[in-house]
């Protein structure tokens, strides 16, 4: 049968930085092809295909809380596959190699983690599953 | 291009839809 796919509405206007990605305006709807757990979608708008931010975007039927997974306090443990600076106040900054606990994972590809008694909002792209045990 | 996302993170969300996740 035919695929349907999810459409959203946007929510902000935004810029292309790469050539992979498309402009957005606010108000346009696109259809998701490819939801990617490092925030980034796959979508098509009108005659344009390319990857736009999911955190840029709302389901068109209400908020998107229903999709969001739920916390997990306990931590599931990750490692940082790349290092980052905080840029804003609610982001932590970490080296390669840390390990750290994924308490959140965000749709938009931000996902909450905590090392030690800090936490933060760390980019999800940078961090990889760890083997390790709690 | 489905094949190949962006290398960088994608941008946080808007400050309007901070304000109303807040």
């Amino acid at each position: 049968g035919p695929i349907i796919l999810d459409t959203y509405r946007v929510i902000a206007d935004f810029e292309k930085t790469s050539k992979h990605e498309i402009n957005l305006h606010t108000g346009d709807l696109v259809e998701i092809v490819e939801k990617n757990q490092n925030g980034w979608w796959f979508c098509q708008c009108e005659s344009k295909r390319g990857w736009v931010p999911a955190s840029y975007l709302e389901p068109l039927d209400g908020p998107e809380e229903a999709e969001e997974p739920d916390p997990d306090y306990e931590g599931d443990l990750h490692i940082t596959t790349q290092a980052y600076q905080a840029e804003q106040e609610d982001e932590i900054s970490l080296e390669v190699g840390e390990t750290v606990e994924v308490i959140h994972k965000l749709l938009d590809g931000w996902w909450v983690v905590r090392k030690g008694e800090e936490t933060g909002h760390y980019p999800s792209m940078f961090l990889q599953k760890s083997d390790k045990k709690n | 291009s489905i094949k190949n996302p962006p290398q960088n993170p994608p941008p946080r969300p808007p400050p309007e839809m901070r304000r109303k996740q807040a």
